[in-house]
């Protein structure tokens, strides 16, 4: 245990590190074990600096940071250990347009280099507009929901005029 | 493993029988607010067997059976199918649930215990509770878990 | 107390039912005082029906849904009690397109009908482009915040550039 | 009461003096992530009498004074300015830290204690708790509380 531990780690690490810096163009970060010396007893902890800034406690971190950061880390564990299936949920939500581009440039490149397949939940359109394929899901009638293949040139905003 | 189809039928909002591909690459879910989108995540997580309603935003787990409409009378049943390919070979989970009596599960036509299920994909490093399906508002919990909770992510990922 | 705590209740019951019909653009919510007869011991439930769905649990509303009813409470009670500043840190990211100009139009609607001010940090375009006025906080030297009081053709993409 | 100015020095990431003119209507804030804006809302709560450091994201409430960056020192204090009008008056209200040696209030240049302040800005329905300061991510609490919890919304507004 303790081996494969460690060596997941080390792995996480290095990816972590270099998918911090796409994201935030810069800064740099690590993850680290602390409270223990044994790594199976140990807790992982994070730490981030964004380029210009001094290394301060996650919790300083802004709403879009923090976001950048778990999303590099998300990202870090499944190019250690590939995931057949990857859906966010809205991640882009407290992204300002930069860090969406930015985010979507990471998504393009996670496509290309695993298997993994990607279910991304948006309101933003730029992300839309990054996807290979849309699927809508509309209340035509209220409180039932269909899906619909949606073409890409539609997206959002004919589904909310369907409403 | 590669996940290939979701069909739903009576899971939350999703009352009609639908079916969503699920392939390569990257696949946007838009709509209006409330028009089901985190539904379908969660239906995705509730196949791969999920057992906390809270975590699915229910009190019970009835909660996820379709409760009716202004125009609709409730369900009885929800019902999810997960079609995936595992070593070349094409598998079909379901997980059914009826109002009051629990649910069960069946692995390619036969009946299987949740553990079973669970295995399935905690063997393909994925799964109800994989660090990969981030619900939504949930993007900064990484960030505010305490490094003890954080060091099971690792786990997983050995 | 349990005077005033009642004609407080009906006034802010009374504002919410109008707010979230206005916000929806239809359904049906109100407030309710459970788990004591007496209106000082009570809790304060929200009983909120997006139209055409039917009545359930808070929890199960969506992400937008559940902004949009929580931000038809908050008005509701500084419409009873007038507060004088009001600061809303990017409540309008959960909401989708069409919601955004409800919510728009809600806050053009209170800033005519109270003396509040609001403060409204947002990074969505069709929001910025409803302000009265635009303040931009910029980081050209990393780590120090300056504000710029914007001209407001100018917006966001403006300040991301100087980055 | 009426809000009219905010100045801020040494408050987290606004290490120069700087200042905000609050003005009747709307006024949107923006700017990219991690520029400052929410540290803004932070600076009116503190100002205000803000007792948790934990509320301001901070572990302790030293937290709140510029710790420098790649190319600047750390601070030694903070200091928030507000200028608010009441029944026809200018009040300013002054709060500033020392690193290490706690912080302290000033009305209309006297000494006075967090209390007085905070009693200033209850009588005129506001505050540092005030819900109509909702701060970022945190729109969803009133949904997620518990009714009991809620109440003390009413009671502020009764
Ligand atoms: N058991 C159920 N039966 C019927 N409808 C349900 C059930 N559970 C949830 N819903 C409905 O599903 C809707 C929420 O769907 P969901 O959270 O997926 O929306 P969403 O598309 O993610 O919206 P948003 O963009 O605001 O996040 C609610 O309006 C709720 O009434
Ligand atoms: N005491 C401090 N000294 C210096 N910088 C600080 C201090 N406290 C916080 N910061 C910095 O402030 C930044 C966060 O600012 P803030 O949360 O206001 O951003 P924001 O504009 O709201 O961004 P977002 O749009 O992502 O929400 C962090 O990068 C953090 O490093
Ligand atoms: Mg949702
Ligand atoms: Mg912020």
């Amino acid at each position: 245990g303790r081996v494969r531990l460690v060596a997941a780690f080390e792995a996480v690490d290095g990816h972590f590190r270099t998918l911090f810096g796409t994201l935030f163009a810069g800064g740099a970060a690590h993850l680290a074990l602390i409270e223990s010396d044994d790594p199976l007893e140990a807790g992982l902890e994070i730490m981030a600096q964004p380029p210009g800034k001094k290394l301060q406690s996650l919790t300083l971190l802004s709403g879009g940071e923090q976001a950048l950061t778990a999303t590099a880390l998300i990202f870090a564990l499944f190019l250690t250990t590939p995931s057949p299936l990857c859906v966010l949920d809205e991640v882009d939500a407290p992204l300002d347009d930069a860090n969406v581009e930015r985010f979507c440039d990471l998504l393009d490149r996670m496509a290309e280099t695993t298997a993994t397949r990607f279910l991304i939940v948006t309101h933003n359109a730029v992300t839309m507009s990054r996807m290979h394929r849309l699927y809508g899901v509309t209340m035509a009638e209220p409180g039932v929901s269909q899906l619909v293949s949606v073409d890409l040139r539609a997206a959002e905003h004919l589904l909310a005029a369907a409403e | 493993m590669e996940f290939q189809r979701l069909r739903l039928a009576g899971f939350k909002s999703f009352v009609e029988a639908c079916e969503l591909r699920i392939e390569p690459g990257l696949t946007g879910v838009v709509g209006p607010n409330g028009c089901g989108k985190s539904n379908l995540l969660e239906a995705i997580r509730w196949v791969m067997g999920e057992g906390s309603a809270k975590s699915l935003r229910g009190g019970g787990m009835d909660d996820v059976i379709f409760a009716g409409t202004g125009a609709r009378p409730g369900r009885d049943f929800a019902e999810v199918l997960l079609t995936v390919e595992d070593n070349g070979q094409t598998h079909e989970v379901v997980r059914r649930i009826e109002r009051g009596l629990g649910s069960a599960y069946r692995l390619d036509g036969r009946d299987v215990r949740a553990r079973d299920v669970q295995l399935l994909f905690a063997d393909a490093a994925t799964g109800a509770h994989s660090p990969a399906l981030v619900s939504q508002g949930r993007i900064g919990a990484i960030i505010a878990a305490k490094p003890a909770e954080r060091r099971i992510l690792l786990e997983e990922a050995a």
